[in-house]
């Protein structure tokens, strides 16, 4: 699906 | 040494039923403050972030903090072995390389012990912001699990738009389109029943309804459930978990990133 956008745009690694 | 006792197992039930469709492994981090667990689906689109608060349960000992990596279908499938009066009682020693879960019916006539191996899992951990949401819209957990179901039928996605007059969930697809509008409720006798809508700035974004019909396996935890929404950040779908008396004793949240609309 190339409208859905993945978390790690949004959350970093600790 | 971890050792928790649960005298309503049946929450432990409903919380792996919550989980285990949309992760397939995941480790428990054992700690004083309680059982939590954070995990992205396969895709990396979705998050589960659970706590079950170690004040919780009714008997509660975490020497040194521990993470136990669990096989998620095989820890559900051993939990449907304990009856929904169980008490349920975790145990895990120190290094160990298994996990041991006791049903305990409530006449104490019938005990059973199950062991599970543990997983080694190198698990990555996200930091989640702290977000003030534009919109935080409170509903019945039954009527999300339904509008969900419903604007299936339609579509794939499900564009939810916030303003200060309600909520409208819309789905478009080869067939046609629906709206399912929600309005505020005015007065309510029961709070479970009741629609709030918490509103700063109206917002309007795009989800994956796949991935909310994964969340709504978590409605039996709780009769309410919250979606926090700002633009352009992952919403937040949060099931609290209440015991029969309605205390707290955790909770399941949800992340799930939005789409780009065309």
């Amino acid at each position: 699906d190339n409208n859905q956008t993945r978390l790690s745009k949004f959350f970093k690694s600790d | 040494m971890f050792e928790a006792r649960l005298v309503e197992g049946s929450l432990l039930k409903k919380v792996m039923e919550s989980i285990k469709d949309l992760l397939n492994e995941a480790s428990w981090d054992c700690s004083g403050n309680g059982m939590c667990l954070q995990a992205m689906d396969s895709s990396h689109v979705a998050l589960v972030s659970l706590m079950l608060k170690s004040d919780g349960f009714e008997n509660y000992r975490c020497d040194r903090s521990i993470s136990l990596g669990i096989n998620l279908a095989s820890m559900s499938k051993i939990l449907k072995c304990a009856s929904n009066d169980d008490i349920i009682t975790i145990r895990a020693e120190d290094d160990a390389d298994a996990i041991t879960f006791m049903f305990e019916s409530p006449k104490q006539d019938r005990v059973s012990d199950y062991e599970m191996k543990l997983m080694n899992l190198d698990t990555e951990h996200l930091g989640i912001p702290d977000t003030e949401y534009a919109c935080v819209i409170k509903m019945p957990s039954g009527e999300f699990s339904r509008i969900c179901r419903d604007l299936s039928v339609l579509g794939d996605s499900v564009i939810i738009c916030c303003t200060k007059d309600g909520v409208r969930f819309s789905a478009k697809g080869d067939l046609g389109n629906g709206n399912i509008k929600l309005a505020q409720s005015a007065n309510v006798d029961k709070e479970e029943e009741a629609v709030v809508v918490d509103m700063r700035e109206a917002v309007t974004l795009t989800f994956s309804l796949r991935y909310l019909n994964f969340f709504t396996k978590a409605a039996p935890l709780s009769s309410q459930v919250s979606l926090s929404m700002s633009e352009d950040v992952p919403l937040m779908v949060e099931y609290k978990i209440n015991d029969k008396e309605g205390d707290s004793k955790g909770y399941v949240r949800y992340y799930l990133a939005p789409k780009i609309e065309d």
